[in-house]
């Protein structure tokens, strides 16, 4: 079976405070992931 | 008295026959993981090519086998026999025995053991408030950013199904419009040094109030993941945020294997598949979540709302079949879960 997450969350588009607040995943193609373990922050 | 002597064979043939066949199938299986593992070792990604299995599968009636399925993984196994199908079942499809949360001769049935719960702690949960926790086990097979109008998300190279077919027409997705999408490429392309042109420009000069690229709060992105669970994988869905649900979307439809060779034969694999939809609100916008059966899994279980069953009998199979809805009350507010909560399940047949 799948689960397919759909979501908002914050980009940051302006090259000034790139990274200050915005969602990236942090998992890769391929990975085993588990109930709990994270997705991105 | 024969009769009554097959009768008493019933049971264990059943079972045992059940056992081969799921040894043959996974023979199978283990010999068309192990070419698609060494094609992508290879670096090879397999492009979207339906072929004759394909369309064989669209004849097939696999709502009725899933469901045939599901009453025979009913059937009650003898307290005896329990252990060794369990254990057996493990080993062919890599579960963790250990983890399970009660002594195996206590689950009655294979579905019963199918749709296990773990032993506490099992699975921690990332306590980072800003974490976004993976709902499932399985395996990701594709995640990112939707970028364009009309958000669509790769199934496999070479095909992609729409985001809004998958939640459903009057999903309460936000749309992504082409201006909005504009604005964040031109953006991207002109630093603020760069004040020539571009729709962007035009939207701060015009309300400077609303929009200040550099002061504003971040804007909001539409993000999704795609991940998939083997046979052997815990079954629960657990919620990966503390989120308002909203809404449920019930979408019956077929119920073609969901593996990795389904994916690169089938066409909208996952708009044309049983699935429930559940949306709603987090603190930073929109939620969904689709959890797309399969012949062998055909049944999704919500346990904020027991009582809704899917894969069941129809009498016409009508593509376009609309959804069936339900909005959880109190409407706006709907069914508030915590991250790590349970919150459905899938189960067999």
């Amino acid at each position: 079976s799948t689960v397919v997450l759909v979501f908002q969350a914050p980009v940051s588009r302006s090259p000034k405070n790139q990274g200050s607040s915005e969602f990236s995943f942090c998992t890769r193609k391929g990975d085993r992931i588990r109930v709990g373990e994270a997705l991105g922050r | 008295s024969s009769s009554s002597q097959g009768n008493s064979f019933l049971v264990p043939g059943a079972t045992v026959a059940t056992i081969l066949m799921l040894g043959a199938l996974h023979a199978r299986r283990l010999y068309d993981d192990k070419k698609v593992e060494d094609a992508r070792e290879k670096g090879l990604e397999f492009e979207f090519h339906p072929d004759v299995k394909a369309t064989f599968l669209q004849l097939l009636p696999l709502r009725s086998i899933s469901r045939y399925w599901g009453l025979l993984t009913s059937v009650e196994i003898p307290v005896w026999l329990r252990p060794y199908v369990y254990r057996a079942w493990a080993r062919a499809f890599h579960s963790n025995l250990e983890e399970a949360a009660m002594p195996l001769d206590e689950y009655a049935t294979l579905r019963d053991f199918f749709v296990r719960s773990l032993k506490e702690g099992s699975r921690p949960i990332d306590p980072d408030p800003r974490c976004l926790v993976s709902p499932v086990d399985g395996i990701i097979l594709r995640f990112g950013e939707l970028k364009a109008a009309g958000a669509m998300i790769e199934q496999v190279k070479g095909f992609s199904y729409s985001v809004s077919s998958l939640l459903g027409a009057n999903s309460l997705l936000p749309m992504i419009t082409e201006e909005t999408t504009h604005a964040e490429s031109s953006e991207l392309e002109n630093t603020p040094k760069d004040q020539s042109n571009k729709s962007w420009w035009r939207v701060s000069l015009a309300s400077p109030k609303v929009w200040d690229p550099v002061a504003s709060s971040p804007m909001k992105g539409l993000f999704y993941c795609v991940i998939y669970l083997k046979p052997g994988d815990y079954h629960r869905i657990h919620s990966p945020i503390d989120w308002n649900v909203l809404v449920r979307r019930h979408f019956s439809g077929r119920l073609f294997p969901v593996n990795e060779r389904a994916t690169r034969t089938i066409r909208n694999l996952y708009v044309e598949n049983e699935r429930v939809v559940l949306e709603g609100q987090w603190q930073e916008g929109f939620m969904g979540i689709a959890a797309i059966g399969a012949t062998n899994i055909g049944s999704i279980e919500l346990f904020i709302e027991p009582e809704l069953r899917t894969n069941r009998p129809r009498k016409k199979f009508f593509h376009s079949e609309p959804p069936e809805e339900r909005i959880y009350e109190p409407e706006g507010v709907g069914v508030m879960l915590k991250k790590g909560d349970e919150m459905a399940a899938f189960n067999m047949g």
